[in-house]
């Protein structure tokens, strides 16, 4: 599905370089349920931001569905996030005008489905994350694990086959974490593949494939975190 | 130091009132180290904007250091707020326009220290929390359990008598997370009072007294958490 080989990147910090990724090399196949595991600062939001399309490598070659993104326009690049890839973003990313059914409704509206088919695919997923009773609050009027779970089946609606999701349940409590892991692994079942970001050992602990990150170099694990 | 009696805190939602917090009582004195531990949703941050002077009770007493909360002016609410309470927010709150010196330095501005003073004090939050190579990054360049130590350096830098603190971990690896928590240890240990909001029952662990919360209902839990 995707292949990064020797990733690098680098922020400009005044007159210097900090080099946040170094030589980054990883393969997912479709399908997979992957954990990106680390410590804060090590570069996995960075690394997703890359993997998303959100951001380029300062040099290094990504390969996303057979084709080299380096040669994508602006244009297809929006094309792949909109339809290609949900994102969970670490810090939820909600319109703050928008109520929960618009901001889980939002990816869909360029999507051809007709109102009365979006409707029905919001109202399932806001079922599915436990908010329906929240359908109409704003952002505001949310606690945190409810906008992260908004976030979450904002990432979900448009059924896309990869899932990127940036410390997922950070702001969620043990037993609804539970609940959100477990969507993670039916969709997966489903066939999508999901890509989790995280310094949680427990979130890391569902994947049957851990990558470790630590101060931006990647290390395999050879198979599950045990927690 | 503070008593609540009777709090009840309602959400007008259109027509409908949502009540959230439903008859909270409690008393915590001067220098505990308490946590308040609950699920997403049950209404952690709602009691900590009433415990920090942020939002107002719909009904019931609230006394902080012996004086009626309700009597006091908007004036004496914010002299109240910027002198004796330092805040870790859910969502960190930092100011996107400042770096992170500036972020730590903003509560210290009216505080009547002299510049000297002012850059040692914050120099210092800094190392604390690790985060001295980061003095002049933005917000928007630090990663999220980077921006999370701001919030705590911040919370921390007037040397205030109460510290509170909304999921102070939410953002930050285990390793990096201890080292937080020992920083309130240590605070608490220097004589402070502090409040941690969780639904981490490692964070609830560190302390010696845990309420539970549930739907706006607290009960208390007579010790320590086990985690
Ligand atoms: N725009 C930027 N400019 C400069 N430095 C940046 C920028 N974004 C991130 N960094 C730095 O790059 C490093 C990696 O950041 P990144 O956000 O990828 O970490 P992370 O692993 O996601 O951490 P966390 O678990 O705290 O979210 C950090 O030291 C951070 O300060
Ligand atoms: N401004 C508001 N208007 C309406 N409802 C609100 C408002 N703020 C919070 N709520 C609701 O009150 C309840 C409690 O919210 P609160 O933010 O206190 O929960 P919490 O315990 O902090 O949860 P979390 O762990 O997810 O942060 C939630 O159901 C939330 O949707
Ligand atoms: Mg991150
Ligand atoms: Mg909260």
């Amino acid at each position: 599905l995707l292949s990064l080989a020797n990733i690098c990147k680098s922020y400009a910090m005044g007159e210097e370089e900090y080099e946040v990724l170094h030589d980054v090399n990883l393969t997912i196949e479709r399908g997979e349920l992957i954990s990106i595991f680390g410590p804060s600062g090590s570069g996995k939001t960075t690394l997703m931001n890359i993997i998303g399309c959100l951001d380029v490598p300062t040099s290094g070659e990504y390969v996303l569905d057979g084709t080299l993104v380096a040669d994508l326009e602006p244009r297809q690049l929006a094309r792949i996030r909109n339809k290609k890839i949900g994102f969970v973003f670490q810090n939820f990313q909600l319109l703050p005008r928008l109520n929960t059914f618009s901001n889980v409704e939002l990816p869909l509206i360029y999507s051809g489905l007709k109102a009365a088919e979006r409707r029905q695919r919001v109202l399932g997923m806001l079922e599915l994350v436990g908010l329906s009773h929240k359908a109409e609050s704003f952002p505001n009027q949310l606690s945190g694990g409810q906008q992260q779970r908004v976030a979450i089946a904002r990432s979900m609606v448009t059924e896309p086959s990869i899932i990127l999701a940036d410390e997922p349940t950070g702001a969620l409590d043990q037993k609804t974490g539970q609940q959100i892991m477990d969507l993670f692994r039916q969709f997966n079942q489903a066939g999508r593949t999901i890509i989790m970001i995280t310094h949680d050992p427990i979130v890391a602990a569902i994947a049957k494939r851990t990558v470790r990150i630590l101060d931006g170099r990647l290390s395999e694990e050879g198979g599950a975190i045990n927690a």
